[in-house]
């Protein structure tokens, strides 16, 4: 399995529809600070269900909508293949309503919940508590952690 | 409980090692504060870069730090390998020669899975199958300027590649 | 005390929208939590990169939170000024424009100030009037390799200051 | 006034006698990983008194004696100079005994007091609240620490 495509609407820095589409193997993005590489990440966590909206640098889930379109939604698409038959497609949308906001997820255009996803990508070892996504600093923060909080880390793995 | 524990921290350890060499050349270790104990303890990082004394991670360099942060990062991800992995600038504190070699080892990885790497720096834009731009315009949108497939370039083009 | 603090931070805000407007074009200010009580609250640094909205310090990126961060910095030293700076592998996270102007500042800087900047970035070692090169010797001691003079070098062989 | 000359023996990484000499304006100073630049600027906060062991990377002071030479002392001493007449020189030297170690500081060839030093260098205007050495980590450290953290840093330099 592996990311065939993102498409990101209006979430964060992505004020337009973008596709992002990716080769297998190894795959480099590079830009000018502020120009939205740490976006696309966050949109994996974000679509993923992967971590919370304070990972993802705002204080609240509606901050993660583009502030410059004036659009009250936002939504990022995962698109995973094996090169053969399998397709699987995780969407997340986010949409602001009068007394709150709404989060959804899909699978292959179907809604489901977030335990649905996490079984899904669980079954071909994708896990929150895995590391094979690190943010920008978490390098940093893996030498300043506490020798305790360090542990803690394989015993999650176990 | 703990056994599940000890078989998982000997096989990170292993990992860590093997791969705490192969970007370093030293030799590394996981050490536990209590042993008969290990959830009433922390986790020591020790490594010793090649021609210098065991230290630990709190005492070393900055560069030495993130090389060793990263080998037992990766320690994890071999333990419990996933089909892809995304990497936000983990190469940032690295000098040239560490920054090459980082490079090197991912590129020998995306064989068995994909990599997606933010990186300023050229050592692994020039070993990328793939380079996606990206910029912000004026109107504060970010846009994907340019998929360049590196593979295809090298064959056509070999003086493009210098930083 | 309150007195003397407004005057400080006054001070400090007002080299900070200097600094921060010179290194990347744009508007930051420095606010307080609690203006009544400055000692009941903290402090906001907030600013606006050229073509975007105004965002605190924590919504930025990586680059961004640097140049800010360094802006503020400088603030401090501007509010009172020190005889000599010595700066560790501050432009780390920038790109190289962001990268570029740092150098250029720290440049202009240096008439009035002596300023020592450890860095493994091309850009700080083509403005530097010294460069200064350190290695370690394979008994682990550190060795000092070469003082240039750049001044001198820039006027006897200026091809040799590609990266 | 500006830095003329530190002379670094047997601090860190500086196993042997070694002189880094300083011109005035920009000096760059670079190589690879682990090499010792760090411990340079170590050495000016060292001798001046300026930090704690724990900044400077040692758990405790006789941990910046180097560990490879055998020796049982480190010193380093900064010259300052103002191109004219002034020429000061600030040696501080670390030593271990049987019974601990003894910390002794040195202006000008005599011994002296920390506070000597710092008033000394108050008259110039550096001091320990100054943000003028700013360490590996530093800018990430003002970034990550709270909004009070922050306001002090004004406070002190009040
Ligand atoms: N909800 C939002 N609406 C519009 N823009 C946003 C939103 N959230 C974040 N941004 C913008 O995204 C930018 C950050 O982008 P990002 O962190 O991806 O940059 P980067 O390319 O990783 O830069 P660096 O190289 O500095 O790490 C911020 O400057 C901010 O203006
Ligand atoms: N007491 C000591 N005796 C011998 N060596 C020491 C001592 N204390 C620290 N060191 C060595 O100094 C090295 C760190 O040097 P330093 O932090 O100056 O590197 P650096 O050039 O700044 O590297 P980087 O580019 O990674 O930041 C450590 O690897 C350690 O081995
Ligand atoms: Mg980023
Ligand atoms: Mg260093």
């Amino acid at each position: 399995l592996r990311l065939k495509e993102i498409e990101i609407d209006n979430f964060k820095s992505f004020g337009k529809r973008t596709l992002v589409p990716f080769l297998p193997g190894f795959t480099t993005i590079s830009g000018p600070n502020g120009s939205g590489k740490s976006n696309i990440i966050d949109s994996i966590l974000f679509a993923l269900g992967l971590s919370s909206s304070r990972t993802m640098r705002a204080e609240r889930l509606p901050d993660l909508i583009n502030n410059l379109s004036g659009k009250k939604e936002a939504q990022a698409t995962i698109k995973f293949t094996d090169d053969k038959e399998i397709e699987i497609e995780v969407t997340r949308k986010i949409k602001v309503k009068d007394n709150g906001y709404t989060s959804t997820y899909y699978m292959d255009g179907r809604t489901c919940t977030l335990t649905e996803v996490h079984d899904k990508l669980l079954s071909y070892n994708i896990s929150p508590h895995g590391y094979n996504v690190v943010m920008q600093g978490d390098v940093t923060s893996i030498i300043s952690m506490s020798l305790n909080e360090r542990r803690k880390i394989i015993d999650e793995l176990a | 409980k703990k056994i599940n524990f000890f078989e998982t921290f000997q096989g990170v350890d292993k990992y860590f090692q093997e791969i705490f060499h192969e970007l370093s050349f030293g030799h590394g270790e996981l050490v536990l504060e209590n042993p008969e104990d290990p959830f009433g303890g922390g986790l020591i990082i020790r490594a010793r870069p090649r021609d210098k004394k065991m230290q630990r991670l709190e005492a070393m360099s900055g560069g030495e730090k993130s090389l060793t942060a990263l080998s037992f990062m990766f320690a994890l991800q071999r333990y419990s390998p996933a089909p892809f992995y995304a990497f936000d600038e983990v190469d940032m504190f690295l000098d040239s020669i560490n920054a090459e070699r980082l490079a090197q080892m991912i590129k020998k990885q995306s064989i068995h899975a994909q990599f997606v790497v933010v990186s300023l720096r050229r050592h692994m834009l020039e070993k990328s199958d793939q380079a996606i731009g990206v910029t912000l315009r004026t109107d504060g949108f970010t846009q994907i300027i340019g998929v360049q497939n590196m593979q295809k370039k090298k064959d056509e083009e070999p003086e493009l590649m210098t930083a």
